[in-house]
Order: structure tokens, then C-alpha cells, then sequence
């Protein structure tokens, strides 16, 4: 979290902006994070003074709420339609005011900044509320929390309360910045359904060094911790709308059937090239005997490493390092051709029967550029892979860098039942690759879908999932339309590595609401809201995949649900209105898409070309 | 000379060269609505008899010109003259001048650079470049940068000003050129492809003597394909 700080001080309390608290306070039920960032300063100078509030917030929230408090008088956010807000944006910007509040700043996070101008010995409170719904991976769900105050701070806090109804297996916090001398600050507990993170470090405890008058609060503040899971699944219901969280375990891994499609154009020459050859042959490292696989490199022509899908075995692993150890570059961008190329492999494989009957099948594409070979076209690639894969295997894109179309990338895999994922170009991008593959390594089940009794319910969100990898986890939440429900039963239907496997989950709607019941915790409907979250991310992802009248109507009720549940998301913005010289000025605060980020200039990439810093840089004419 | 085009939506830069012969008068910003004219003539190398091979060319004598306003203001390596109707004012570049005509501002920055602001939201910088003594075949000659074009309109035109207005390009498939430092792309603008490569030029407004270096994309062949239509017809007959 930066702090409130004077613009351009180097240290603590310059020119008279006194910051005497910061809190950060969590609290997490049942996966759903709701998060409240507080920061007071006074201003002890004689004369006005800016004081700027920059706080990161993670990609995956919605912002809720935002108040700026200057001596006693209330500034809220107002959430609008984001054409609304614009508008009324333009007029401030025409009369030469402000800018944007939000702005994508890393690889999981987004920077929410305001600044004011604060009369002499007047004070300022800033309160920053955000929400999210923790992502279960690879075993546990991660809350993260930037801090960098810059300076130090008389009353810094970070507080997270978790309520978990299954009770808490595991709970852990670290931080990237913490010291010996910190590590008894940070404290962690957790017993039944409750868990507790405190950090609050002194003003001595703060410093860089002794006597410094600099911070070591710089870093990452990660919260991990996973639930008990006795049943398969757990069903929680509260004022009419119910969650329901899928994670079974102790089921036989299945064997997979993979094929990797991936770039060889000359733009992944390079370092690019040699990272993707390095996460392959650690792939290779990690990939089971009973899985089978196949590659397909596609530059100006596409080429396969076997016609068909082969199994994994040690002598076919060898093989498989020393093709990779020669992928070399070549030519253009033939992206349409890659990916059918991959396709057809899967499809011909089934067809002809070559693969394990009871196996997941799933395709990861990776790729740094725009199509510039064969068909170039998006629009038709992407009805073409639609088409051959018919909604038979996931197809997961991973867009490598910042030049190319990853709107189409996420457009492609959200139709076949995949995601996109950015890999930044940086020292690691091997190791992100991998991560990734980690991901999706082990399916457990698939063909999931979770049901439920059809006249009670309503508004349910997605229960249907190609695939359930371990350590990851189903939720499905709706709403209750029978007020004279007493249960809810869900059945699950899935294949699984042996069997067809049916599971099903029971909750009395009395009892769960009941076991809710913790006032201290609960932080208004979070059911709701979590299925609100739910709803909202889910039409927009379809929405990302919808054309004419479909997509109208899901920007519509994403859209209504948004202003409803007053999220900040890509379709609205949050009009903040500052006292500025006797006069008002408006801000707003938008979400940004991965699909419009751009390539940071203080990241360090190392590009196939240098990118300008964005100062001293006119339109001119000059010579040397 | 060398053209640096600022994308501030692609947050990158474009560039290219004009190679003219000296004495011919480039157009460089026009816009019909607010009269603001800016043209620009070419100078070459100090070149000695037997010396008969290309030379670059710079910019020699800048004249910018607000017709709304009658106001003209000549800028060489010598000296600025500015002509109010019928008045006229000259300054040296050793002078350390502000000026604040009631329609325009002149800030000469001695021997360095020279601010004119022709109203709110249209200021350009003309930069001094002073040849080295002992060098004997460059003369001096001008830079000229835009600082701030809010008040031109949109009907802004000329070799520089065509470029006040977004300008979208994608670079593909950036590839190894012939020079190791500097890859080639083929850049997609205006319905055009084009090879380009990656490299940089100078800007001297922060440092007058060694400039700064901007990553740009390199239009070659006078920024053919990028400009509307070619160089030559940004050849105006004289300065003002």
C-alpha cells in the first residue's frame, strides 16, 4: 500500500503532511474478500499542501466504494454507468482537469491513486473498499496485499479475520519484505472456523535501519490458507442465495492427452524462444507416463513433431527434449494453420480410438504476435477453431508479450471452454509458463456439472466445467426462489479416471444459516454479493465471446448488476469529485482489461526492441 | 533533418529522414483555422569544391506565422525577428529575453533554445545547435518541437501537423535487421505495410549539446507510406 505522502518528499513528514494512521483491514467469509483501506493524514504546514493516496489493489477485485473525508466533510465515489461517468468526465476534461484514478501497474494488480489539496491544519481521511472471491490454486486460496507506504507511518495495521464454515486446515502469512527482527510482529492463528493475520509494526520497527528515516514496508503481504474438506463439497445458504464450493479429493488422477501449439515466428527469436524451450523440457521433466501428447510449431509453415498423439514413454520423453532442444525459428506468423493443425491431431485421435477412453484432452497454445501468415483474419480463426473443436477440449491461450491481440486470444479460449493467460516477458518467463502447465497438469475429473433441484432455484452461474484439476475448486452460487425450501441437494455428475462418478451434497438451509451466524464476521449478504462477483465476471467473460443481440443483452445485465451491487467494473466507472481551489473536480475510477494492457515501462522486459520512456518526447524536427 | 512523431497512445515514437537539397522550404505545420503557419528551410553542410557527394540537410531559417494576427516571427541561427504588422522587434541569441506581446510569448534562453507560446495551448521550442569551431563543413542550424498543440484544430496539416491527430500503426513481427542493435518490423498505418526498423533519434530540449534518445520506429524512403501523400508536396515556394 503507498501511503498518503507529499509528491516528490524522499522522506517522512516533509513539508508538513503528518500521516498518523494506515489500516488495512480484511475480512474474508467463505472464499469472498472484502477488503477496506484507511489512511488519515493531518497537514501541520501553514500553507495548502498535496497529499496523494496510491494504494494497489489485486486485478481480480472490484472496487465498492471510495470516501475521501477533508475536516469532517464526506466525498463518496459515486459508481455510474461507464458512459454516464464519462460524459461527465469529458466536461472536466475539457475545462482542463484531472485524469484517470485506475491503472494497471503489474502482473496481478491494479493502481488506484487520488490526490487532494489539503488547507493548512486541515486533515484528510481516505477509504478505499474493494472485494473479490479467492481463486483456490494448487491447494490454497492467496489473498495478496501490496504495501508500500514510502515513508513511515505512526499507526500501520494490516488485519485479516477469516470465517470459514468448513473450518481452517492451514493458514500462513508472509511478506517479501519481512526481517528476523519483524517475524514476531507478524502474528497468525487460526482454530475451528476462524482465522486471524495481525501486522502491526511500531514506527522503530518500520525503519530500514536504525535511526532511518526510511521504511522496509515494501512488498508483498500474502495470505494463503485452505479449509477442511470432509465431504467432497460444501453448500452454505444465507437470506435466500446459496454457494456452492466442489473440490473432492483422494480421486485417481486421469491421464491427459496435450497438445502444444506453439509460435516460431521470428518475433520469438531470442530470449523468448529459449524460455519457451526451457519451461517445455521442464514440462517434459513432469509429464506422466500413462499421458500422451504431441507438438505443433506453426511460423510461416506448421510443422508437427509425430502425426499423431503419442504416449509419454521414457524413450518418447527423450525424444521429445531433443526435438525441443532444436525448435528453431521460422518465419511468419501461420496462427490459424497452428492451431488446426492441433485440432485435427485431437480430433483424428479420437476418432480413430489411439487415446486412453477415460482421459482429458486439452490443447495450450502459445503465441507472441498477430497472424501475418495464411488466414489473418481474427474474426475467422476463431469461428474456425470453434468449429473444429466443437466444444470437445479446452484450448488454453497464452499470450507471450504485449504485441499482439489478446482481446482475440481470450475471445478464442472463452468459446472452447479455456482461459488466456498473459506470460510477461521477464526472467521468468520460463518459470510462468510452467506454472501454468502446473495448473492444468493433474485433471481429475471430467464433463462436471453440478445440479440442482430446477423449481427452487434461479439466476444459477456457470455448473457446467469441461475439466476439475487438483488443488483447484468448483463454485457454483444461485438464488432460492421456494421461500419454503427446508434443503438443498445438488448432484454432481463427472467422469472420472476409473468410473463415472455421481456425488451428492445436502444443506438445511436452517442449519447452514445458522452456522453463518458469526456477526463479528460477516460483512452484510456476502452470499449475495458473492454470487453477484460471480455473476458478473461470468457474463462478462461471455460477453467477451458474444456477437450482436446476445452480447447486448449480457452487457445489459452485467451492467444492471454492476450499478446494482455497486462494483467497479469494465462497465463502470466511479465518479470521485475533490475540493480543488474553491472548486470541484471530478475523477473516475475504471477497471482496466488485461486485454487493453500495455507493456510498462519500468517492468524489465527485454524486448526485441526498446520502448521510449514517456517523458521529454515532442513532435519535432531537428538534426544531429 | 530528422522528424520525431510522438504516438502518446502507443506510448512509442515514430521517425523518419527528409532528404532535400538546401534552400527548399518544407511546410511543417498549417492549420487553416487558428492561421498558424510554420515552415521551415533547408541548409546544407559547409561543402568544399571538390566535395561532391550527398549531404544532409538541416534546418536552416524557421518562419512561424499566425495570419489571424498578422505576427511573423523569423528564426535563424543569427537571430529572431519578429514582424507586428509593421513593427518589427530583432533579438540575438545572445540575448536573455522574455517577451509578452499580449498575443504572443518569446522566452530566448541565451545561446539555447527559444520558447514561443501563440497563446494558450499551442507552444513550440526552437532549439540552437552551434557548430563545434574547428568542425569545417557543418554550419549551424535550428530544431524545432512542439510542446504543447492544444489550440490547433483539427484541420492542422503539414509535415508535422498532419500527426497532431491519433495516429494508429501495429508493428508485426519484429525480426533482425541488417544492423544487429536495430531490428526490423513490418508496421501496419494508414492501409500501408511497411518495413521499418527499430532505432533512435535525438531530442534536444533537455540536453541542447549530446540530446536525449528516443526509441523510434524508422520510416525509411522520406516517410513514404506513413505521411499523406509524399514529401514534395509539403515544398512550399518561400517562408512566409
Amino acid at each position: 500500500i503507498k501511503n498518503i505522502k507529499k509528491r516528490d518528499a524522499a522522506d517522512v513528514n516533509v513539508d508538513g503532511i503528518d500521516i498518523h494512521s494506515m489500516k488495512i483491514d480484511c475480512k474474508i467469509t467463505s472464499r469472498f474478500a472484502h477488503t477496506i483501506i484507511t489512511s488519515q493524514a493531518v497537514n501541520r504546514a501553514n500553507v495548502s499542501k498535496e497529499a496523494l493516496f496510491d494504494v494497489e489493489l489485486p486485478k481480480t477485485a472490484f472496487i465498492t466504494n471510495f470516501v475521501m473525508t477533508i475536516d469532517g466533510v464526506s466525498y463518496p465515489g459515486i459508481i455510474k454507468e461507464k458512459e454516464a461517468a464519462q460524459q461527465q468526465y469529458q466536461k472536466a476534461v475539457s475545462r482542463g482537469q484531472t485524469a484517470g484514478l485506475v491503472k494497471a501497474s503489474g502482473r496481478k494488480t491494479e493502481k488506484f491513486s487520488v490526490s487532494v489539496n489539503i488547507a493548512a491544519a486541515k486533515n484528510v481521511t481516505f477509504e478505499l473498499n474493494y472485494e473479490e472471491l479467492l481463486k483456490r490454486s494448487f491447494g490454497k486460496y492467496e489473498l495478496l496485499i501490496k504495501v508500500n507506504p514510502k515513508q513511515l507511518v505512526k499507526q500501520f495495521e494490516i488485519e485479516a479475520n477469516i470465517f470459514e464454515p468448513q473450518g481452517i486446515s492451514y493458514l500462513d502469512a508472509e511478506a517479501s519484505f519481512i526481517t528476523n527482527d519483524l517475524l514476531p510482529v507478524m502474528q497468525k492463528s487460526f482454530s475451528g472456523k476462524k482465522g486471524r493475520v495481525v501486522f502491526k509494526p511500531t514506527l522503530d520497527q518500520q525503519r530500514s535501519c536504525a535511526d532511518c528515516p526510511t521504511t522496509l514496508l515494501n512488498g508483498d503481504f500474502v495470505i494463503k490458507y485452505d479449509v477442511n474438506r470432509e465431504t467432497p463439497g460444501n453448500i452454505q445458504i444465507v437470506n435466500g442465495y446459496f454457494v456452492h464450493f466442489f473440490a473432492p479429493k483422494n480421486i485417481t488422477r486421469l491421464s491427459k492427452n496435450i497438445v502444444f501449439i506453439i509460435d516460431v515466428s521470428i518475433s520469438m527469436s531470442g530470449r523468448k524462444l529459449e524460455q519457451t524451450k526451457q519451461a517445455l523440457l521442464k514440462i517434459l521433466e513432469d509429464i506422466k507416463e500413462d499421458d500422451y501428447l504431441n507438438f505443433v510449431l506453426f511460423g510461416s509453415d506448421v510443422h508437427k513433431w509425430k502425426d499423431t498423439l503419442i504416449q509419454a514413454t521414457p524413450e518418447n520423453l527423450e525424444e521429445a527434449r531433443r526435438y525441443v532442444r532444436d525448435i528453431n525459428i521460422a518465419g511468419w506468423t501461420n496462427l490459424n494453420g497452428g492451431l488446426l493443425a492441433g485440432i485435427e491431431m485431437l480430433n483424428e485421435a479420437q476418432r480413430s480410438g489411439t487415446l486412453p477412453e477415460r482421459s482429458a484432452s486439452l490443447i495450450i497454445m502459445l503465441t507472441d504476435g498477430r497472424p501475418t501468415k495464411g488466414e489473418t483474419n481474427t474474426q475467422t480463426i476463431i469461428d474456425n477453431v470453434r468449429n473444429a473443436i466443437q466444444g470437445k477440449y479446452p484450448l488454453y491461450n497464452l499470450g507471450f508479450g504485449y504485441d499482439l491481440d489478446y482481446a482475440s486470444l481470450e475471445k478464442m479460449a472463452a468459446e472452447n471452454n479455456g482461459l488466456a493467460r498473459r506470460i510477461y516477458e521477464d526472467s521468468d518467463s520460463d518459470l510462468q509458463l510452467q506454472g501454468f502447465y502446473d495448473e492444468v497438469a493433474n485433471p481429475l475429473l471430467t464433463e462436471v456439472e453440478l445440479k440442482y433441484p430446477e423449481n427452487a432455484i434461479s439466476d444459477l452461474t456457470q455448473n457446467n466445467f469441461k475439466h476439475y484439476y487438483d488443488g483447484s475448486e468448483i463454485v457454483v452460487a444461485g438464488r432460492i426462489t421456494d421461500n419454503d425450501l427446508n434443503s438443498i441437494t445438488a448432484e454432481v455428475t463427472a467422469h472420472g479416471a476409473e468410473d463415472d462418478m455421481i456425488f451428492a451434497e445436502q444443506a438445511d438451509v436452517e442449519e447452514t444459516t445458522k452456522a453463518l451466524e458469526e456477526r463479528e464476521y460477516i460483512f452484510g449478504d456476502f452470499i449475495r454479493r458473492l454470487w453477484a462477483y460471480l455473476t458478473i465476471h461470468q457474463l462478462l467473460e461471455k460477453r467477451n465471446a458474444a456477437k450482436g443481440e446476445e452480447k447486448a443483452n449480457l452487457t445489459a445485465k452485467a451492467l444492471e448488476m454492476s450499478l446494482q451491487y455497486k462494483f467497479v467494473t469494465p462497465l463502470t466507472s466511479m465518479v470521485v469529485t475533490k475540493p480543488e481551489d474553491n472548486e470541484d473536480k471530478t475523477a473516475l475510477a475504471d477497471k482496466p482489461l488485461e486485454a487493453e494492457a500495455t507493456r510498462q515501462s519500468s517492468q524489465s522486459v527485454v524486448p526485441s526492441y526498446s520502448v521510449p520512456a514517456t517523458s521529454h518526447r515532442y513532435t519535432s524536427v531537428d538534426g544531429d | 533533418p530528422h522528424f520525431i512523431i510522438d504516438v502518446p497512445q502507443k506510448e512509442d515514437a515514430l521517425c523518419f529522414n527528409i532528404n532535400e537539397d538546401p534552400g527548399v522550404v518544407l511546410n511543417l505545420i498549417r492549420d487553416p483555422t487558428t492561421g498558424i503557419i510554420v515552415n521551415g528551410q533547408l541548409i546544407g553542410d559547409v561543402t568544399t569544391d571538390n566535395d561532391a557527394g550527398l549531404h544532409n540537410t538541416y534546418i536552416g531559417r524557421l518562419g512561424i506565422i499566425n495570419t489571424q494576427l498578422n505576427l511573423t516571427l523569423e528564426v535563424t541561427p543569427e537571430k529572431i525577428v519578429l514582424h507586428n504588422g509593421t513593427k518589427q522587434k530583432t533579438f540575438m541569441w545572445l540575448d536573455e529575453v522574455i517577451l509578452l506581446h499580449p498575443s504572443l510569448t518569446l522566452k530566448i534562453i541565451r545561446k539555447k533554445s527559444l520558447e514561443v507560446s501563440l497563446g494558450e495551448g499551442a507552444t513550440f521550442e526552437v532549439v540552437l545547435h552551434k557548430k563545434w569551431k574547428k568542425h569545417l563543413s557543418h554550419a549551424d542550424f535550428l530544431g524545432f518541437y512542439i510542446m504543447d498543440s492544444h489550440r490547433l484544430s483539427e484541420n492542422t496539416h503539414g509535415l508535422l501537423g498532419q500527426f497532431l491527430h491519433p495516429i494508429d500503426f501495429n508493428i508485426l513481427e519484429v525480426h533482425p535487421g541488417s544492423d544487429p542493435e536495430k531490428p526490423d518490423a513490418t508496421m501496419i498505418v494508414k492501409n500501408n505495410q511497411l518495413t521499418v526498423t527499430r532505432g533512435w533519434q535525438k531530442d534536444y530540449t533537455e540536453d541542447t549539446k549530446r540530446g536525449t534518445n528516443v526509441p523510434c520506429w524508422f520510416i525509411h524512403n522520406n516517410a513514404e507510406g506513413l505521411i499523406d501523400g509524399t514529401y514534395t508536396d509539403y515544398v512550399v515556394p518561400s517562408l512566409f
